[in-house]
């Protein structure tokens, strides 16, 4: 199940196979995708981002990360899926083809890979890092409490053996810091993507805060925008809404620290569903969701490909 | 790999801000060892937490108690996971 082609994409699967699931698409496409190793995990695994780019130099850049909660296979699953959509539609759809004509899109597919290995190996519903806590036999940091914005505050735990748990500082967490740096190398990120797991949500920043974000406007109708076209397809049902005050408030999070240093079209997903399954979708769903996920996703990159600033 | 035999998790629907915070006292009671996948915010939303099997008669009887409403949305936990491990085996040797 290596090739590209023949991959079955309406399974879960492990860690070792979806990085030589990488490895195939990028010799199925190398003119299109790229593996960028951007630094190990914690228990020293490497991540890996894959890279659509048609050339150019440090081009505007969009970044969609999955599984960044490790026990929420569908995320990975619908990120393996789109990923594989994204290279197949270059070339075809001519609205793909004019996006990545223009810009790159940096698609991190497993972006928590201890985390990921461990739910395959020892815990299904194992969220978190699996960093050592000094001082304490609990392991993990939530990698979405540990980003530097509202750190420490509502939201998350300095318990280390909660599932929200914060980590020491701001950035502690090595799978955390290795994005960090990339993006802040990088520098022309013009909209950051992250999925989740579950509830059928699209949020916009803030979570640490219950303040509506300068831009709030904007993002809300392009998340409006986008759940029309998501919901287009099967009727799934998506509410929008800034995390703070759609769900809860939760410091620390990703979206929230892209938006603070000026990539204003930051995003989450959190994927179906509203009460049966949970994060444990069963693998026959694994396209369905993909499917109307990409939708939503599309449409937000083609917002962004529109609007430049 | 650890089992999950006999848990459950439940969809608490509480109908009160008081609700809400008996269900965040309850979030915070870590003997019982819950794990909530979502978190009590406010009455519009669904509270969903997974209820080891060895906690579930404290938790049904609290919530009875308080009558708060609540259903069961995975009878048992690791019966799903099986299930899950069974398909992708299937997937596996397909």
């Amino acid at each position: 199940g290596r090739d590209a082609k023949s991959f079955d994409y309406a399974t879960y699967h492990g860690l070792e196979t979806l990085y030589s699931w990488m490895d195939s698409m990028v010799a199925g496409h190398p003119n299109l995708i790229s593996k960028v190793h951007i630094g190990s995990s914690y228990e020293n695994r490497p991540m890996y981002v894959l890279k659509f780019s048609t050339g150019g130099s440090n081009r505007p850049a969009i970044w969609i990360d999955a599984g960044i909660h490790s026990r929420e296979w569908i995320s990975t699953a619908s990120a393996v899926w789109m990923a594989n959509k994204l290279a197949t539609d270059f070339g075809v759809d001519p609205s793909v083809t004019s996006l990545l004509g223009q810009m790159d899109v940096y698609l991190m597919i497993v972006t928590n890979p201890d985390g990921y290995a461990f739910t395959h190996t020892n815990n299904r519903m194992w969220r978190k890092t699996r960093s050592v806590n000094p001082g304490s036999t609990c392991r993990g940091v939530d990698p979405n409490r540990n980003w530097d914005a509202g750190f420490g505050g509502p939201g998350a735990s300095k318990n280390p053996c909660s599932d929200s748990y914060h980590g020491p500082s701001a950035h502690s967490a090595i799978e955390v810091n290795n994005i960090v740096n990339l993006i802040k190398n990088h520098g022309n990120f013009k909209s950051f993507i992250s999925i989740h797991a579950y509830s059928q949500l699209l949020m916009y920043p803030y979570g640490y805060i219950c303040t509506d974000i300068p831009d709030q406007a904007e993002l809300h109708s392009v998340g409006q925008g986008a759940v029309q076209a998501l919901s287009s397809l099967y009727g799934t049902s998506y509410k929008v809404g800034s995390i703070c005050k759609i769900i809860y408030q939760a410091s620390g999070g990703s979206i929230d620290w892209t938006y603070n240093i000026g990539i204003k079209y930051s995003f989450a997903f959190e994927l179906r569903d509203t009460g049966r399954y949970g994060f444990l979708l069963p693998a026959n769903q694994i396209i369905p969701t993909a499917t109307e996920t990409w939708l939503g996703l599309k449409y937000i990159m083609e917002y962004v490909r529109d609007h430049p600033y | 790999r650890k089992v999950f035999t006999g848990d459950q998790v439940l969809r608490i629907d509480a109908k009160s801000e008081e609700q809400i915070q008996l269900l965040k006292e309850l979030e915070n009671t870590e003997v019982l060892e819950l794990d909530f996948w979502t978190h009590p915010v406010s009455s519009d939303l669904p509270v969903d937490v997974h209820v080891p099997y060895v906690s579930l008669n404290v938790v049904r009887r609290f919530l009875q108690d308080n009558e708060i409403p609540f259903q069961v949305m995975i009878e048992d936990l690791q019966e799903l996971l099986d299930k899950e491990q069974e398909d992708l085996q299937h997937d596996a040797m397909k």
